[in-house]
C-alpha cells in the first residue's frame, strides 16, 4: 500500500462522518439512480467496516464531503478523461473529495446482464476510486483494490489484506472488524 | 432510458479503445526508434515514470533511450510484472489495460513498504 505525499487523511475527530452526494448535473441516465446509488452504498460501507469512519449520502451537492460526477473529456480539472477505456476514473485525496467518473465507459451494475466487451464494474472502480479520497495512493499488490489496473468485464470490488493494513494506518481500525472474516474471505477467493 | 432488468446489449468494439495503438511497440527495447513512441513517454509521465523533457520545447522523442527505459523498469517494479527494461507482452497488456487516473509515483505520492 501507498500513500499521497504528507499522508493527506480526513480530520474529524473519533467518530467520523463524511458526506457524499451526486452531481445533479452530471450523471449517466442508462442506470437507473437507485441502482448507482445501491452501488455506491454497498462501496462505502466496505471501507466503513474496516475504519471508524461512517459515509451518509446528503442531497445538497454542493455541502458534501465527497462529490460524486460522470464526465466527459477535458471537464476543468486538468486531468481530461479519454473516451472508451483507457482511464476510467480519478479522484482526489483528503481532503478534496472530487469523484469523477467518465462518463464515456459502458458502466455496469452487473456485468453478467451487459454485453459489450468494454463493460466496466461500477462498483469496482466506485470502491478503488474511495479508497484515494480517504488517502491510499496506488498499490502494488496485483489483488488489492488499489491495484490501477482493472480489465473490462472483470470484478475487483472487495477490500484485501493490503487495501485493509493500508488504511487503517492511516484511521485506525474499526472496533466491529474481525481479520479473520477478512482473511477467510481471502482464502475462499484464492481457492476460487 | 431502460426498465430495470431489461438486460442491456451494447456491443462497443475495443479495437479503438484508448492505447489499443501501443501494440506497435510490442518487444521495443532501449536503442530503438518507433514512430509514435512519444505518445507511449506521455502516458509514462502523466502516470509519474518520466519526467517532461527539459529540452527547449518539453517533446519526447520517439527514441527508446536510457530514460524511458529506467520509467519501463519502474512501471515494471510497481506493477509487480518481470522486470525486464523492455516492453514486453506482458507489460504492455498492463499499459494498454483500463485504469484510474491518479498518479501511481512521483512527487504527489509517498510509497510506504509493508
Amino acid at each position: 500500500f501507498a500513500y499521497f505525499y504528507g499522508s493527506p487523511r480526513w480530520e474529524r475527530g473519533s467518530s467520523m462522518t463524511l458526506t457524499y452526494a451526486f452531481s445533479p448535473w452530471n450523471m449517466i441516465d442508462y442506470i437507473s439512480l437507485p441502482e448507482i446509488r445501491g452501488v455506491f452504498r454497498r462501496s462505502f460501507s466496505k471501507w466503513a467496516s474496516v475504519i471508524p469512519v461512517n459515509f451518509t449520502e446528503i442531497e445538497d451537492y454542493g455541502s458534501a464531503n465527497i462529490k460524486i460526477g460522470f464526465f466527459r473529456g477535458d471537464h476543468g480539472d486538468g486531468e481530461p478523461f479519454d473516451g472508451v477505456l483507457g482511464v476510467l476514473a480519478h479522484a482526489f485525496s483528503p481532503e478534496n473529495g472530487r469523484f469523477h467518473l467518465d462518463e464515456a465507459e459502458t458502466w455496469a451494475v452487473d456485468i453478467g446482464k451487459v454485453k459489450s466487451k468494454v463493460a466496466v464494474d461500477l462498483e469496482s472502480v466506485a470502491t478503488h476510486e474511495i479508497g484515494h479520497i480517504l488517502g491510499l495512493a496506488h498499490s502494488s499488490v496485483k489483488e488489492a483494490v488499489m491495484y490501477p489496473s482493472l480489465r473490462p468485464r472483470s470484478r475487483k470490488a472487495d477490500l484485501k489484506l493490503d487495501d485493509v493494513q493500508g488504511i487503517q494506518a492511516l484511521y485506525g481500525s474499526n472496533p466491529n472488524f474481525r481479520y479473520s472474516s477478512l482473511l477467510e474471505s481471502e482464502n475462499s477467493s484464492n481457492k476460487a | 432510458r431502460f426498465t430495470p432488468g431489461q438486460v442491456t446489449v451494447i456491443t462497443t468494439d475495443d479495437h479503438n479503445a484508448t492505447w489499443h495503438g501501443f501494440t506497435r511497440f510490442k518487444d521495443a527495447e532501449k536503442g530503438s526508434r518507433v514512430s509514435g513512441m512519444s505518445e507511449l513517454k506521455k502516458y509514462f509521465q502523466r502516470f509519474g515514470y518520466l519526467s517532461i523533457p527539459d529540452n527547449q520545447n518539453c517533446s519526447f522523442t520517439d527514441v527508446f533511450d536510457a530514460q524511458f527505459e529506467s520509467a519501463v523498469v519502474l512501471y515494471q517494479k510497481k506493477f509487480g510484472l518481470p522486470v525486464t527494461g523492455k516492453l514486453d507482452s506482458d507489460t504492455l497488456s498492463e499499459i494498454m489495460s483500463p485504469r484510474c487516473g491518479v498518479s501511481d509515483t512521483g512527487p504527489k505520492v509517498r510509497a510506504t513498504k509493508h
